[in-house]
């Protein structure tokens, strides 16, 4: 799975997901990838996020959406809602995975629970980042 | 015009450990993200819009075998591929996806005209392709997705009940699956 989030000079945010599956899937079995609220979403309002991991996990938590909520109804910070949906509620429940999102100020998360997650950023003063491994 | 803006991307999960990865291959992972975050900065460091932006980025990952989507997708238990992908715009709040699709060569280009010219959110299987056709996305034949190591990935849990996703310490040749034993098929 690939994902990208962005903010862009107009105070727009947009997200976008893409994946190939998982392998060995059957019956036409879809993951949270292309599904909006689970696997991506965008609100100007809040913030944009993209997933990646154990899709059934991911939709039965709605996670993407999840995390815009609890900015929007817990006044929760990105990081604060993005950590707590990632490393508290979908390690509890057993889901694997991680997630990338930005906010309408610029902030940036990237947690995840697994051993890596491959991701990288890069913001207007140039500062970038590639990282692999926790 | 605000001068804030920035880029996240990611190219998925699992349990990738540095002692299973060469130089070499981290090099390359690195090479190809930096590629695509340069491309979506680019667009939003000319005052180009989010929307462009992570579709590009998508469109560079879905181009490159490194990546569980696009042409380095996955096989499923009859070894062939689909493909999924959504996009959303946080100003308007719409959004399109896709499911199921096959020969799309980039999905999320897709997605984004099922967002822009459908009533629609999300079109899957023949249909969506039938949609894509309409908007001349570029179709390729299942031959363009064909890759050895994601097809002995298949067959080494073909008969199982297991199912991988992206990225994974067990696979010895690129270390790039991740494995859930017991799982359900959702």
């Amino acid at each position: 799975t690939v994902g990208a989030v962005a903010l862009d000079k107009h105070g727009n945010l947009a997200a976008a997901t893409s994946t190939g599956g998982m392998t060995n899937k059957k019956f036409g079995r879809i993951g949270d990838s292309p599904i909006i609220g689970a696997g991506t979403y965008a609100n100007n309002a809040t913030c944009a996020v993209s997933c990646t991991g154990h899709g059934e996990f991911f939709i039965r938590n709605v996670v993407a959406y999840d995390v815009a909520a609890l900015m929007e109804y817990k006044n929760l910070s990105l990081v604060d809602a993005a950590n707590y949906v990632v490393n508290e509620k979908l390690v509890k429940l057993g889901g694997d995975g991680g997630l990338i999102a930005i906010d309408k100020d610029g902030n940036i998360a990237m947690p995840f629970n697994t051993k890596g997650m491959y991701r990288a950023y890069k913001k207007a003063n140039g500062e970038s980042k590639f990282l692999i491994f926790k | 015009m605000s001068e804030n803006f920035a880029i996240v991307i990611h190219g998925g999960a699992g349990t990738i450990l540095k002692k299973n990865m060469t130089d070499e291959q981290e090099k390359a992972y690195q090479e190809k993200l930096q590629e695509a975050l340069d491309s979506g900065y680019a667009i939003l460091k000319n005052g180009g819009s989010a929307i462009d932006a992570v579709e590009k980025a998508i469109v560079v990952m879905e181009d490159s075998p490194l990546f569980n989507a696009g042409k380095g997708a996955v096989y499923t238990n009859v070894a062939t591929n689909e493909l999924d992908a959504s996009i959303m715009d946080g100003k308007t709040l719409n959004a399109g996806a896709v499911s199921g699709v096959r020969n799309v060569k980039n999905p999320i280009k897709l997605a984004r005209v099922v967002m822009e010219k459908s009533e629609h959110v999300m079109l899957s299987g023949k249909g969506a392709e039938d949609f894509a056709k309409q908007y001349k996305i570029e179709m390729v034949d299942s031959a363009y997705f064909y890759n050895e190591h994601r097809l002995k990935q298949l067959n080494k849990i073909k008969d199982s009940e297991k199912i991988q996703l992206d990225h994974s310490d067990n696979d010895d040749e690129q270390g790039d699956i991740t494995e859930f034993k017991d799982s359900k098929f959702g």
